[in-house]
């Protein structure tokens, strides 16, 4: 059998308003390692990459490895039944073909427990080659998510731009352009404010905004996004996952022909 | 203008 226990449950609720826009339906692997996913978007432009670790559950049992095919438009509407502070329990018997959500209010006054049949779906697993980036920015979420939203309001590619000058996004439309331009920031009291970014090799790719901000609804799990570039290759937007792993988003960049 | 491409390409199925 297969269980988790995940008494920050309000987590799981986030992940799953994450990914629901981006991929209709998932299979979700478990393992000893723990509660994974990977799925493209219909048109396999972008693929998400969630770890949740088991050692970041509470409680985790997986007797054999097991993959559940959810809708996740259903799964979250499930999760959405689960108050923001209540303790998340997945669990699935070998041999069965649904998943049982329960919810417990934090002083255990409420129990609720929703099933939710599976469905087998045909998916193909891509090897993600490990990859050294050109270049790596770090800065705070919410200003990412502000950038996208902002830009997409002027057009539907932004070009993304490291130079030593620090990392500059762009847009043009018809009513005219845009450029953002973030310089690194370490020096600021919170860490979680800062940008950083490391670059080997100046690096300008352009991507479709409307990728870029279905992403963006991971902002509140991190405070913090990591996007990786290098030149020719899909861009990784990477959201942490409070000590318990991470989510991931790869986007395939537009090339000029 | 430039061509969208799928990750497909840059990433082999298994």
């Amino acid at each position: 059998m297969f269980e988790l226990r995940l008494v920050q449950g309000s987590l799981l609720k986030k992940v799953l308003e994450s990914i629901k826009d981006l991929v209709n339906d998932a299979n979700f692997d478990c393992s000893s390692t723990g509660f994974s996913l990977q799925a493209m978007d219909s048109s396999h432009v972008a693929l998400v990459a969630l770890l949740l670790r088991s050692e970041g559950f509470e409680h985790y049992r997986c007797d054999r490895n097991l993959t559940m095919g959810m809708n996740l438009a259903n799964m979250a509407k499930m999760l959405k039944c689960a108050g923001n502070d209540d303790i998340i329990t997945i669990k699935a018997d070998d041999g069965t073909d649904t998943v049982t959500f329960m919810f417990e209010s934090p002083s255990q006054d409420k129990i609720s427990d929703f099933e939710m049949k599976l469905m087998d779906i045909d998916s193909e697993h891509l090897g993600i080659p490990e990859a050294e980036y050109e270049a790596i920015i770090r800065m705070p979420s919410a200003e990412f998510a502000r950038i996208c939203r902002d830009l997409s309001s002027i057009g539907d590619t932004v070009v993304i731009s490291v130079t030593k000058e620090g990392v500059r996004f762009s847009a043009r439309g018809d009513i005219g352009a845009a450029n953002i331009v973030c310089r690194q920031n370490a020096t600021v009291d919170k860490p979680e404010d800062a940008t950083i970014i490391e670059m080997q090799e100046p690096v300008t790719l352009t991507f479709a905004l409307r990728y870029m901000n279905s992403f963006t609804k991971a902002t509140p799990l991190a405070e913090q996004v990591t996007i990786s570039m290098s030149s020719d290759l899909p861009v990784v937007v990477e959201y942490k996952v409070a000590g318990m792993g991470y989510i991931r988003y790869y986007l395939a960049p537009k090339i000029e022909e | 203008g430039p061509k969208q491409h799928t990750i497909t390409k840059f990433f082999q199925k298994l």
